[in-house]
């Protein structure tokens, strides 16, 4: 369902950064698997072209069957809202809003109404943990707690494909744990889900493992088994 | 160097959240600690505290011998800039500066000139990978890169007292092992140094551990051994 053919991203500058050199992966609906690599090797950047937050400098990507790089941006925002739940490595929360009312953005593009929105990010945010902090702008909580937000608002419109960015870097283990548990149940019903992490032992969890160093796959447990 | 009574701290709210819920902890010069707990336990506050970035509701807090509690803001701040290096969790780096400047700006209260601060800011990058980076801006720069530039301003000058927020939460282990080598280091040329960490191996390798829960301390290994 994602598949990504010699794909390059180099930004400008002096001298120029290939943060990207060349990537060749391919994902199949359901699947489950990690990204792990060392500090700037490219997860992230590979995730946002993933994503369609993102275009390459060359090669092609394709989400479910489509040739994303054909798309207009309209009808390619429109396919990434209905399909894709992204959890940034930054959060990216707005800080005038709740944790409440920052997790029910992630149903406006479902055309869902606005009290029903609310109902469901309650109960997300509950499904993390944060069922006591619904109210809480992001300024008025934890590192750990902006970071379950950041989860919730990714997960509330059940999304087919979730790419999750270090969603437990701020997080102690056993709260980590939970939202490990969260992701294999959304799995088990049938959602696509990468998730770049620096824990071995979530990455040793999970089904497939897919290793980046200096904007390259190196290793991919799940590669070629078709 | 570091000795905190009874603190306190309570936002308002519906209802009210006792973040800290009566700490009281002793931290003898050269000291290197680790402060663990779940996600929301009040360990950021706590540090936040320490480092005297914010006020107890109630409580002493006393910081070199003075009674914090006691002094002006502007003599609060003085003390603060010439002895205290602090590593957010969320890492507040300036958006329109190089890696390089943001890093100087660790020096600006040492009355250091501008090509000096430059030299050693340099310097401090090297030491934490981050040579090849100088001149990017944090937009430019991957998440464990802008973590690192962070640890960087805040050791540049060399601090007395270092309090690190979860500084590995965004690193591979190999890097974040440099890290804490680093930490070390600076330890043993006698600086006191706090890390907030949910990185179990981490906190296992430094002397003292102190564990916090609902805003209380709940075990210390350090406590009582004087
Ligand atoms: N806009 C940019 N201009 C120049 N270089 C960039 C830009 N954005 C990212 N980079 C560089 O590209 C490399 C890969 O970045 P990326 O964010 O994908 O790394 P990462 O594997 O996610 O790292 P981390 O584990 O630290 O989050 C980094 O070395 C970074 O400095
Ligand atoms: N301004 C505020 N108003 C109300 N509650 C707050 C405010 N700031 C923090 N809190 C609450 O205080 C508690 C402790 O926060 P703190 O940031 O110290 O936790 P932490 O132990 O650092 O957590 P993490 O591991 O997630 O970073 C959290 O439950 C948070 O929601
Ligand atoms: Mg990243
Ligand atoms: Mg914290």
């Amino acid at each position: 369902v994602l598949e990504l053919r010699d794909v390059v991203k180099r930004y400008p500058g002096e001298p120029p950064v290939e943060a990207l050199a060349g990537v060749t992966l391919t994902v199949r609906a359901g699947e489950l698997l990690a990204i792990v690599g060392p500090s700037g090797s490219g997860k992230s950047t590979l995730l946002h072209i993933v994503g369609t937050l993102d275009r390459p400098t060359s090669g092609t990507v394709q989400i479910a069957g489509e040739d994303v790089g054909r798309l207009s941006d309209g009808h390619l925002s429109a396919l990434r809202a209905r399909r894709i739940g992204f959890v940034f490595q930054q959060f990216f929360l707005l800080d005038g809003m709740s944790a409440l009312d920052n997790v029910a953005t992630g149903l406006l593009y479902a055309g869902v109404p606005g009290r029903e929105r609310r109902r469901q990010a309650g109960a997300a945010l509950e499904r993390v943990g944060l069922g006591h902090r619904l109210g809480h702008r992001p300024a008025q909580l934890s590192g750990g707690e902006r970071q379950r937000v950041a989860i919730a608002r990714a997960l509330v419109g059940r999304p087919a494909i979730v790419l999750a960015d270090e969603p437990t870097g701020n997080l102690d283990t056993a709260t980590g744990g939970g939202i490990v548990a969260l992701l294999g149940e959304l799995n088990a019903e049938g959602a696509t889900i990468a998730v770049i992490t620096h824990d071995h032992g979530i990455a040793a969890s999970l089904p497939r493992q897919v290793e980046m160093r200096d904007g390259r796959i190196v290793r991919d447990t799940g590669a070629g088994a078709l």
